[in-house]
């Protein structure tokens, strides 16, 4: 564990009971291992020991803890400031219907993501949602959509292989005709240097201009997840991020240096591959694996 | 660093970061650093020097295999090839380019569709089977994944097919009771012969972090790996954690997906890939 590592520097070097310059900068050395390990981006890592410095010598040990435990509290309290403090749910406010937009790499849970929101906003919020199936690539992608439509018994709106702009469109009006507050537009995935898709994106979003726009994101996902999200926030400006498949061991870095580089928030986790499988993000308790 | 020069301590960080951002991980990473700093020996360097460098730490850290498409010529028929992997890994894009593969160099190959379990998942594969011209087994959604296996091996015996390609269901490693129905699915086919299946492949994502050693580990332990494809490496992901796997497990690569079409696989290459984690 970090804290044990961390009481094995200050255990190595002198002065024990007191933070130095020295036993901060050997213990933070052993935090940048950690957190490497843990996918966090290594420029996001750079920025987070340096803050966690300034912070760690300005401190005062308590004579209750150890000086390792002091500093892992430090670390713990500065990702949770990083990661956005608390939880914060989306509020789906604004004249219906709502839209929403699945974005991300291929793969990555934005289909069972666009189910499980959609069972949330029906349970949850009450609203009544309806599905948008605007990924006419990959092959049976609509019929994934619709089986998990006839699972909840929410309406999906297809037009078989199209053209997904126009599909988002029509989809947007049949939510109106349908009484439907809130629209939930699944899409293919794409690589963010996949120019002609990304624009294909942009059209989407220029058409039927959602109020949520969520960045799917795998919880395994390595240094590139800071390349990714920043060209899909630089072009599509995401609102929040949907961080999926936290249900395995991964310790989801990503989710540090995605929050930290695209300023967007963390917004929920997927925690299975059930339709219920969806979560509030907690950043305590992000921050708790993080630092593993 | 612009120039010849010494390998200072800032060349060092900087060479670091540029195997970080490969998803190579701190240890490896320290590794091939130590390699180039003994190839190095205190004297200057050009920066096209460095990077010829890396790229030969790390190819030396890759196996060097037979060719992959030896694939189909082995004694048994139907030569069993098992895909497993985490969700969403490619799985079943990949098992597509491999019928392909296979059906372009003369094969007689068949699909079991055994991921019974995820919405749109059989009829997926059965239009993959469609596009690449091959037959496929598949029972009813939400049917025994093991059942369907142990169908479908019959169904390649008797209708002499060449290759059997076996499609499961994403499952996380961490999950005892799906790594659980994996090892019931190779206990069933092993009734028909117990040298089944010939051959594991690996699926995984090429964007994955540190998260592909314990994958690696996971799957491991319920089957005989004998295979690794990485794939979307058509995207910006380097695929760097690659090493590690090979550095540790002696991970064999065969494949590296480059695409979401039937011709977008390719054989694995050690020097391509080690020269394209710098890139
Ligand atoms: N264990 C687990 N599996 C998940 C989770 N979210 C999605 N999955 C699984 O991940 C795989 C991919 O999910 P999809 O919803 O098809 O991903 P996608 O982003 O729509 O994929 P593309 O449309 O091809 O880009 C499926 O096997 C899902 O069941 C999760 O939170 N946990
Ligand atoms: N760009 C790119 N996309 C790929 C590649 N391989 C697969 N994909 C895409 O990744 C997504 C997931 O592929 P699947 O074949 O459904 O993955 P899977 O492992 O079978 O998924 P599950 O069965 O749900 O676990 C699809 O959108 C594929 O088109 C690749 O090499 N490059
Ligand atoms: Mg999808
Ligand atoms: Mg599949």
């Amino acid at each position: 564990q970090l804290t044990d590592k961390l009481d094995n520097v200050f255990r190595r070097l002198r002065g024990q009971h007191q933070i130095t310059e020295e036993n901060v900068s050997e213990s933070l050395r052993e935090v940048r291992v950690a957190l490497l390990a843990a996918d966090v981006h290594f420029q996001t890592v750079k920025e987070f020991i340096a803050a966690v410095k300034a912070k760690a010598l300005g401190a005062e040990v308590l004579a209750s803890v150890s000086p390792g435990q002091m500093i892992v509290k430090i670390l713990h309290d500065e990702m949770v400031t990083l990661l956005g403090g608390q939880s914060e749910e989306p509020r789906f406010a604004g004249s219906p219907p709502v839209g929403i937009l699945m974005m991300g790499l291929q793969g990555s849970g934005k289909t069972t993501a666009s189910g499980k929101l959609a069972m949330l906003l029906r349970d949850k919020w009450h609203r009544k949602p309806l599905l948008v199936a605007c990924d006419v690539y990959r092959p049976a992608a609509i019929e994934q959509l619709k089986v998990l439509g006839a699972q909840l018994g929410v309406p999906v709106y297809d037009e078989g292989l199209g053209d997904p702009v126009r599909i988002a469109k029509n989809g947007l009006q049949a939510a109106r005709e349908q009484g439907c507050d809130t629209v939930i537009f699944d899409t293919a995935g794409r690589l963010q240097i996949d120019d002609d898709l990304m624009i294909e994106l942009e059209k989407i979003q220029a058409a039927v201009k959602p109020s949520e726009r969520f960045f799917v994101a795998d919880a395994m996902t390595g240094q590139e997840a800071v390349n990714v999200a920043k060209t899909f926030n630089d072009r599509l400006d995401f609102t929040g991020v949907i961080l999926t498949k936290m249900d395995g061991d991964a310790r989801g870095g990503a989710a540090l240096s995605v929050k930290s580089v695209t300023g967007k928030p963390v917004r929920y986790v997927g925690t299975g591959e059930k339709l219920d499988a969806l979560e509030l993000f907690h950043p305590d308790r992000m921050a708790s694996r993080i630092l593993g | 660093a612009l120039g010849k020069g010494r390998l200072t301590e800032d060349v060092l960080e900087s060479l670091e970061e540029k195997l970080l951002a490969a998803d190579i991980g701190i240890e490896t990473a320290q590794a091939i650093l130590e390699g180039v700093r003994k190839r190095a020996r205190g004297g200057d360097v050009t920066p096209d020097q460095l990077l010829e460098w890396l790229a030969e730490e790390a190819k030396g850290l890759l196996p060097e295999l037979p060719p992959a498409s030896t694939l189909a010529r082995h004694g048994s028929k139907p030569y069993v090839i098992l895909f497993v992997g985490v969700n969403g890994a490619g799985k079943t894009t990949s098992v597509a380019k491999i019928a392909h593969r296979l059906v372009a160099e003369g094969n007689k190959v068949l699909l079991a569709a055994c991921d019974t379990f995820r919405a749109g998942a059989i009829a997926q594969l059965e239009t993959w089977a469609e596009r690449a011209g091959v037959e496929i087994v598949r029972h009813q959604d939400g049917s025994d994944a093991a059942a369907v296996a142990f169908d479908a091996y019959a169904a390649a015996k008797a209708r002499g097919h060449d290759v059997l390609l076996i499609d499961t269901a994403g499952r996380l490693h961490t999950k005892d009771n799906l790594m659980e129905e994996l090892r019931k699915l190779v206990r069933v086919l092993r009734k028909h012969d117990p040298a089944l299946p010939h051959e594991t492949l690996l699926v995984i994502d090429g964007n994955t972090g540190q998260n592909a050693l314990p994958q690696f580990r996971g799957f491991g332990s319920v089957t005989d790996l004998t295979g690794l494809i990485i794939t979307k490496l058509d995207g910006t992901a380097k695929g760097g954690a690659l090493l590690t796997l090979s550095r540790e497990f002696g991970a064999p690569v065969r494949w590296i997906g480059v695409g979401e079409g039937l011709d977008d696989l390719i054989p694995f290459d050690r020097e391509a890939f080690a020269r394209g984690l710098f890139s």
